[in-house]
């Protein structure tokens, strides 16, 4: 089985002083992932943050 | 004969249970598949001018031998198997052998004593103990509504979810669209939300008493009283609303009033947002529920009575499309930066989805097969607007528990 999750976050801006994440540049006020392809996840647990 | 009756003598031979078990198995898939295959017969033959016709994926031999199968006859062939009552004696070593095999934390369990379960799909559904799932402390944090694995995760670009490398599918197919005729806008999720509910072919409407008085005092979620600003942002100490004075005696707000202070109306929003998209597999030793990522008004329920091909990894890599082929419930509603959907997909060993505070919905049955078929949308839907008239939809809170899956 299998959970799809589809939402609209803010772009927000590209931040240079922030680094890189490792999938992409953070995004200052934006949406950042903050999970990888793979990564096991439990309930809770945050997959991105604005 | 009365002769033969009265002499003849009846012995009893004993016959292995597992061939009695197969027998019986046979003979139900045997039934099962007849009883589909008359039910589609006589869809076919009826003079139905939107009638859908059964996708058949492309793919490698594996594939196509596999949409071959009667998929869903298999699930709730399995499902009923699972029912079956375990012997008292056989559940601890079931189980944990079980657990060994699929890798269940077994310490994490909230019923400890594994013969309370009676069966495999009890111990599949198990409950967690309070406190194993702590919440991410940041407020403004997505959270994992599953225990799984991340599949894929990135940004909608024209429409398109990138199922894996290279293989995408589009959104519409996914969540469908409000004006199936029409020519989506694929850039924007407003062809999928349209606030003016229900679409004129909903078959039914979620229309009970109950969850209107459930959620009548919108503002209070697992014990904990939210003010309406605060109950989009998930944080339960956001000033009340309207603004007390002293000085002035409080009146409760008016329903417009409310309305107006959602901080955040989707279609509005003061920043430029994009659409978002995260895929989480739960394999078969995973905990089977669901919660709330975040919290959210979930506005409306669709449900895509489609096959029921597996979503292990290898298939996703070789079949396209294939959350758009399977059975899947979309809960589509807004968070407080705009669209918000959330997306059951089922797979041939977990076929039933069941949502918490939809009960009726009902999934991977005959029936529920029929009414969605026959749509010309091909999915059926039901709105929430009815458990809050505030909102407008059913509020869920961060880390609440909407659902789970169910085998067969």
């Amino acid at each position: 089985s299998t959970v799809v999750l589809v939402f609209e976050a803010p772009e927000g801006e590209m931040s240079e002083k922030e680094g890189w994440d490792g999938e992409g540049q953070w995004r200052k006020g934006g949406w950042n992932w903050g999970v990888r392809n793979g990564q096991r996840v439990k309930v809770g647990e945050a997959l991105g943050w604005v | 004969l009365g002769r033969a009756l009265r002499d003849t003598k009846i012995r009893w031979y004993p016959i292995p249970a597992a061939l009695g078990i197969g027998f019986l198995g046979l003979a139900q898939l045997y039934k099962v598949n007849e009883r589909e295959k008359k039910a589609r017969r006589e869809e076919e033959e009826g003079e139905k001018p939107y009638r859908r016709k059964r996708i058949r994926p492309t793919g490698p031999w594996q594939v196509q031998v596999m949409s071959t199968l009667p998929l869903k006859a298999m699930s709730r062939l399995w499902g009923r198997f699972n029912e079956l009552v375990i012997p008292y004696y056989l559940r601890v070593p079931g189980f944990k052998l079980y657990s060994w095999v699929f890798g269940v934390n077994l310490s994490e369990v909230s019923e400890p004593d594994l013969h309370a379960y009676p069966n495999l799909a009890a111990f599949f559904s198990r409950t967690l103990r309070p406190g194993v799932r702590p919440l991410d402390p940041n407020p403004s944090a997505l959270l994992s509504p599953a225990d799984g694995r991340v599949l894929s995760f990135g940004l909608i670009d024209g429409g398109e979810v990138e199922q894996v490398k290279g293989m995408t599918y589009s959104l519409d197919a996914l969540l469908g669209t409000s004006h199936p005729s029409s020519a989506p806008n694929l850039s924007s999720p407003s062809h999928l939300f349209a606030r003016e509910t229900p679409a004129p072919h909903a078959p039914h409407h979620v229309d009970s008493e109950a969850l209107v008085k459930r959620d009548e005092e919108f503002a209070i979620l697992n014990g904990i009283r939210y003010t309406l600003p605060g109950l989009l942002s998930g944080s339960p100490s956001a000033p009340h609303f309207p603004p007390t004075d002293a000085s002035t005696p409080s009146l409760p707000p008016s329903e417009e009033e409310v309305s107006d202070s959602l901080a955040l109306p989707w279609y509005n929003l003061p920043r430029r947002t994009a659409l978002y998209y995260c895929v989480i597999y739960l394999a078969p030793g995973d905990y089977h529920r669901f919660h709330s990522p975040t919290a959210w008004v979930a506005e409306k329920r669709r449900h895509f009575a489609g096959e029921l091909y597996s979503v292990s990894p290898y298939l996703q890599r070789t079949l396209p499309g294939l959350f758009t082929l399977n059975e899947r419930v979309a809960l589509l509603g807004r968070w407080r930066h705009g669209f918000f959907s959330m997306t059951p997909v089922g797979a041939t060993n977990v076929g039933s989805i069941v949502i918490n505070f939809d009960a009726e919905l009902r999934t991977n049955s005959l029936l529920s097969d029929s009414a969605a078929d026959k749509s010309p949308s091909g999915f059926s839907e039901a709105t929430y607007g009815t458990a809050s008239r505030v909102l407008h939809g059913r509020a869920l809170g961060r880390g609440e528990e909407m659902g789970g899956f169910k085998l067969g």
